[in-house]
């Protein structure tokens, strides 16, 4: 289930600062 | 009614709204890169490319959810639970406030800025889509009557990503909080016309049924295999039935 969620996880993780 | 009736949280959340014709660029570049290598492939289909749309504009709507105000403020954990309860009904918002914002009658227009005629939409197309459509156009219709503006359209977007429905959030009273000031900011901006107010709240409630249809709709062409796979759209459909 867990890795089902990656994509918006990642999408939201996403650090602008770099 | 710009100007000094306009209430603080309503401009606040007019400018976390990506603008449209940069929004228009971008998913048309993409879409063309894909039917490209689509055509390499003769795999090509009006569906899946209406699959892509719909992905593209997932995404976009996940951006615009991480930059906006408040939301940027939860923990990853609550806005995941947040977009998983609410992805369809942004999704066909978006559609909808597109036909009552820009649209003409007797066409859809896409966010690519294309548009197409309804007699070219197929009556074989299914009683699903049918009737997803059908009911769609109504939706259409009584938002134009009611005269939606951009502005309500800001604070309803709001209104549905801060559902304090949602189960299990960490921070759940703050979700409470935005969903009523953003109920507050949109009665304040309809000048506390409560008439234009309840019907515009109306429209949400068949705006969330009619996700709920396409949702089962995607997942019935999905188990038939039909939907373009890795995509942001597979992975929160799969979520919703998990």
């Amino acid at each position: 289930k867990k890795k089902d969620n990656a994509l918006l996880r990642y999408l939201l993780d996403k650090d602008d600062t770099v | 009614p710009q100007g000094p009736k306009m209430p603080q949280l309503v401009t606040e959340f007019l400018l976390c709204d990506p603008d449209e014709l940069q929004l228009q660029t971008k998913i048309s570049a993409r879409l063309q890169q894909e039917q490209t290598s689509w055509r390499k492939h003769g795999n090509t289909s009006t569906f899946r490319l209406l699959c892509l749309m719909a992905d593209q504009t997932l995404l976009s709507i996940v951006e615009w959810a991480r930059t906006s105000i408040f939301f940027r403020q939860l923990k990853v954990s609550d806005q995941m639970k947040l977009l998983y309860s609410c992805w369809s009904e942004l999704l066909i918002l978006d559609i909808i406030s597109r036909q009552v914002l820009y649209g003409k009658e007797g066409s859809l227009l896409l966010v690519t800025g294309e548009e197409v005629h309804f007699s070219n939409i197929p009556f074989h197309a299914g009683p699903t889509l049918y009737s997803l459509i059908q009911r769609g156009l109504k939706l259409v219709e009584k938002l134009h009557i009611l005269k939606v503006d951009r502005q309500e359209f800001a604070c309803v977007k709001f209104l549905i990503l801060f559902n304090p429905d949602v189960k299990d959030l960490e921070e759940h009273q703050f979700v409470e909080r935005v969903h009523e000031q953003a109920k507050g900011a949109l009665l304040e901006y309809t000048l506390c016309n409560l008439g234009h107010f309840t019907h515009l709240l109306l429209c949400l409630s068949e705006l969330r049924s009619l996700s709920t249809l396409a949702e089962d709709y995607l997942c019935c062409r999905n188990l038939s295999g039909e939907m373009p796979c890795n995509n942001l759209l597979i992975e929160m459909l799969h979520a919703k039935s998990a």
